[in-house]
């Protein structure tokens, strides 16, 4: 009954991906 | 992104385990539909007993799947698993489908974030529920460590009480940037979170909804959770990740779209949480037991303890001469019994008083060696030697005090021999060693020669003795002589008659015939 893989459409993302400090 | 803390001690929350209920029963799972600043939102709360039986957090298709960055839906994590129910767990890089954070899977180190400041929850191996924020250190903790353990964004609930203003800020706000994590807080959509209420219990919620459209924040889902008497809570992945799987089924509206975007389909995720019938800890029981019913049933007679990892004897704890062993108390040498109260006898030492000791005339036996603690007048490894000349005591380990060195009581010590002297004393210091003329006699005593005198006396004697023998010798020999002489049988009488020199007839001698005069 599924109906295949998923989009991944709904993003929830705590920190944004432009983001390019490295870890500290 | 945030510093991260090898050492030491971070803000956290730790909840005792709570007392076992007998027949507590499965996950009690709870439906709603409620509205939240006017918006109706569906969603599910799970309640589980004993989370340190009944709570586990799953790699992605099994073990081994964030070693391989394996993505997979909840259910396909689930149903093999037995989750009664399960729900997405922590968060993953989209791109390449690594699991993100402190993630200890079933009493495994899955991966250590090295100190990353981010929402920890977790359950030790005592059973301690761990909320907060932890340092690499405490992460890696061996004295309880961890049995479940995974990161989450934000801490929803410390201690009864909202907490998501200091998380903001112990997680990394961007407040000087575009704000994503304002927005990640304040935006509704899907949500999940894990945590626990005052009774010990573990909690699971799950809300359903779409980012920007439909759903609940984060502020929201925190005080939903406070009127659940929630006490400590982390928020988890959210937005198209958010999935509730009940028996293996999903059993909510993912807001990810399916290729065909009429539909709806549920998310590849990273690590899930699961909930499951009670299993014991470990679920083998150590090694040295049976797994009913979420308990162990420990084998043999001295295995104890929840996980059947201890040994007891009993109260008497071999009575402290031995050791408990799987098999009972192995004494130690010297000792026997069940208890190892006993202490060996009737002349046996060793391990099990197996062995026989070898000490001989009265000699102590130390039940444990063996050796043999010898009387006065004693030595060597058995006490069968007598001291020798010269020394006396226990072990004749001391020397005798006499004038001129002569021997002493073996046992005593007294220079006054209480025994004759042996023949080889005699000659070689009988002189020196026999009491003087001036010694005092002692009361009792009676002595009229010396040994001298004795000597002499005893030799004079012996010489009459061997003169004595050897005149009887020759009188013995002499007297044979003339008794060889002397007529044997009766006598008769023969008279005398006048022979005028001529003899009768029947009294001439026949030849040979050796008559005597005197015969008869």
């Amino acid at each position: 009954f599924g109906g295949g893989a998923s989009l991944d459409d709904d993003l929830l993302l705590p920190y944004s991906r432009l983001r390019a400090r490295p870890a500290r | 992104d945030c510093a991260r803390v090898r050492a030491g001690s971070r803000e956290h929350e730790s909840w005792p385990p709570s007392p076992a209920t007998p027949g507590a029963g499965g996950p009690a799972v709870r439906t709603f539909v409620s509205h939240f600043a006017g918006r109706a939102v569906a969603g599910h709360l799970t309640r589980a007993a004993q989370p340190l039986r009944t709570f586990s957090v799953l790699e992605p298709g099994g073990p081994g799947g964030c070693a391989s960055r394996r993505r997979a839906t909840v259910e396909e994590t689930a149903r093999p698993a037995g989750c009664r129910v399960a729900q997405n767990g922590g968060f993953f890089r989209m791109a390449t489908g690594e699991c993100l954070g402190n993630v200890v899977s079933d009493r495994r180190r899955v991966s250590s974030a090295g100190g990353l400041q981010n929402a920890q929850f977790g359950i030790r191996r005592d059973g301690t529920l761990v909320t907060g924020y932890l340092s690499e250190e405490e992460v890696l903790d061996t004295e309880n460590p961890f049995v479940q353990l995974l990161s989450g964004v934000v801490w929803l609930i410390r201690n009864g009480s909202v907490y998501i203003n200091e998380s903001q800020a112990a997680e990394c706000d961007e407040t000087q940037e575009t704000g994503s994590f304002s927005k990640f807080v304040n935006v509704i959509s899907a949500r999940t979170a894990v945590g626990h209420d005052r009774k010990g219990q573990l909690v699971l919620f799950h809300a359903d909804g779409q980012t920007e459209q439909r759903g609940i924040n984060l502020w929201e889902m925190a005080e939903f959770l406070l009127k659940q008497d929630v006490v400590n809570a982390i928020n988890l992945d959210g937005g198209g990740s958010a999935t509730f799987v009940l028996n293996g089924t999903l059993a909510s509206y993912p807001s990810d779209h399916c290729q065909d975007n009429m539909w709806r389909c549920p998310r590849s995720v990273s690590t899930v949480v699961c909930v499951h019938e009670p299993r014991c800890q470990p679920p083998d029981c150590s090694g040295h037991g049976t797994c009913v019913e979420g308990r162990c049933q420990c084998t043999g007679h001295y295995w104890r303890g929840a996980a059947c990892d201890k040994l007891d004897c009993g109260p008497s704890n071999c009575s402290q001469h031995g050791l408990c062993t799987e098999t009972g108390c192995r004494c130690e040498a010297g000792w026997t019994g069940s208890n190892c109260s006993e202490a060996c006898t009737n002349g046996s030492f060793g391990e099990n008083c197996a062995k026989k000791c070898q000490c001989q005339n009265g000699a102590a036996c130390d039940p444990a060696q063996g050796t043999c603690t010898c009387p006065p007048g004693f030595t060597g490894d058995t006490c069968v030697q007598e001291c020798p000349l010269g020394w006396h005591g226990p072990g004749c380990q001391r020397p005798c005090e006499c004038e001129h060195q002569c021997p002493c009581d073996p046992q005593t010590g007294n220079c006054n021999l209480t025994q004759a002297p042996t023949l080889n004393n005699i000659f070689s210091r009988v002189k020196q060693c026999l009491q003087p003329p001036e010694v005092t006699l002692r009361t009792g005593e009676f002595s009229l020669l010396t040994g001298t005198s004795w000597l002499a006396l005893t030799l004079a004697l012996v010489f009459l003795l061997l003169v004595s023998m050897v005149a009887n010798v020759f009188l013995f020999l002499g007297s044979r002589a003339e008794w060889s002489r002397h007529l044997d049988g009766a006598y008769v009488y023969h008279p005398l008659q006048e022979m005028n020199g001529e003899l009768l007839a029947p009294e001439k001698e026949q030849p040979g015939d050796a008559r005597s005069p005197f015969k008869d």
